[in-house]
């Protein structure tokens, strides 16, 4: 066996040496994982300052990247969203992947001119991204 | 194929189409008709965000501009109700998510002067409130005066308000003036403030609850210097312009877009969200305490 092992090694091309841990990233977690993203707008430049007053600037923030295959737990997304998966994987790759979607949103304060010369101040909900998930 | 081409006739129809021509249209095109008065409900926000912002918004652009005391004083109520990105502070006493300021669409002045009894300064006011929808319940309404007054700041002035609103009764042919009104004085510091404002609820809510959506109200306001409590005598009148009130509604929207404190606190309740506790590396991230988003891992 001794014999055989060298002529193995005298067979198998030199590998370059690994550095482990970027090996083991590619299973960790994929480069651009589902995650939440900054965006900062501000009503000039969609032209609605002439009847928004306030905010000037309004972040809504959106979730962009790709789902990890095993989510189940990271992302508190439902069993469901592992079974999508393995549909698409195994079964029928015209049923979509999970997608990277908010999960929570925070509420935004606006204050307008109506149509009519009135002002309104109006707390709307939902109106801005606060946690990412994969559904 | 011709086929096609009549649908896509019939699509760009939709878009332009005014409502009439809606019938004609194939039934799976038609828009159903919740969603069709759901629209025309939406604040002119949502609406621009559903026609996907590119609808040049000039159309809905405000026809009339407020009066520039209007605007400082809703710029001021917002600074004390949202931080400055726009998040509603989380005050407990705050209730309404909505707040609207109307200024009259039309007063006829009657001023007269009696400088015994001070300066009367009496105006007839119709406000149109159209834009309160029927899913925004009032909670608080006031008539909001603003003064123009070479008054030194730290005295105090005494006024007596006499409110009437005039009701013209349709139902019946000769059409009275039905009129309610209330006389009340009130007292207050003139300081920094520059406005007074004159609790009109109790006096408005039935009118509003009854979908009354044009309110003409009489409005008398005396106003002198000095405090009737003190017992100093009641000075001369203040020579003051008052100008014409404008009518503030603190309402609580209750249609699905609307933020409510109560819902998000009672949602907060439900599902507390858990201790970002950050994932020491050698907590298994697949077991039931690594549910945390990937981030807090990676970080």
């Amino acid at each position: 066996s001794r014999q055989r092992r060298a002529e193995n090694l005298k067979e198998a091309p030199a590998t370059p040496p690994y550095n482990l841990s970027e090996y083991f990233k590619q299973f960790l977690f994929p480069q651009n994982e589902c995650e939440l993203h900054n965006f900062r707008l501000s009503f000039s430049q969609l032209k609605w300052d002439k009847w928004i007053i306030a905010p000037h600037r309004y972040s809504p923030q959106y979730c962009k990247g790709d789902c990890p295959r095993v989510v189940g737990h990271r992302y508190g997304s439902p069993v469901h969203t592992m079974v999508q998966n393995i549909i698409y994987e195994k079964l029928d790759s015209s049923v979509p992947k999970p997608s990277c979607v908010p999960a929570e949103y925070s509420p935004l304060s606006v204050l307008t001119i109506e149509p009519d010369g009135s002002i309104v101040y109006k707390e709307y909900e939902d109106m801005i991204a606060t946690k990412c998930t994969c559904r | 194929s011709p086929h096609s081409r009549v649908v896509s006739d019939k699509i760009s129809g939709l878009l332009v189409a005014p409502e009439d021509n809606v019938s004609e249209l194939h039934p799976l095109l038609r828009l159903p008709k919740g969603a069709r008065r759901g629209y025309a409900l939406l604040p002119p926000l949502l609406k621009v965000l559903s026609d996907r912002g590119d609808q040049n918004w000039e159309s809905e652009a405000p026809r009339l501009q407020p009066e520039s005391r209007a605007l400082r004083y809703m710029k001021r109520l917002y600074k004390m109700s949202a931080t400055k990105e726009g998040i509603p502070k989380a005050n407990k006493s705050h209730l309404y998510n909505t707040v609207r300021l109307f200024t009259p669409c039309s007063e006829c002045k009657h001023r007269h002067r009696d400088l015994m009894k001070g300066d009367v300064h009496s105006v007839d006011l119709l406000f149109n409130l159209d834009r309160v929808t029927a899913l925004e319940h009032l909670l608080k309404s006031v008539l909001l005066y603003s003064f123009d007054t070479s008054v030194p700041i730290s005295s105090s002035i005494t006024c007596t308000c006499h409110l009437s609103v005039k009701e013209h009764d349709f139902s019946s042919q000769v059409c009275p003036s039905v009129s309610h009104s209330i006389a009340f004085s009130l007292h207050f510091e003139l300081r920094k403030r520059k406005w007074a404002e004159i609790d009109v609820t109790s006096f408005l809510r039935p009118l509003i609850a009854t979908n009354r959506r044009n309110i003409h109200m009489a409005v008398n306001v005396t106003c002198l210097m000095g405090d009737p409590q003190q017992n100093t005598k009641l000075e001369n009148a203040i020579n003051m312009a008052l100008v014409p009130p404008s009518l503030l509604l603190y309402l609580n929207d209750t249609s699905e877009q609307a933020y409510h404190r109560w819902n998000s606190l009672r949602h907060r309740r439900k599902n507390p969200v858990r201790p970002r506790q950050r994932n020491s590396p050698l907590v298994d991230p697949m077991s039931d305490k690594g549910k945390e988003n990937s981030q807090g891992k990676r970080a």
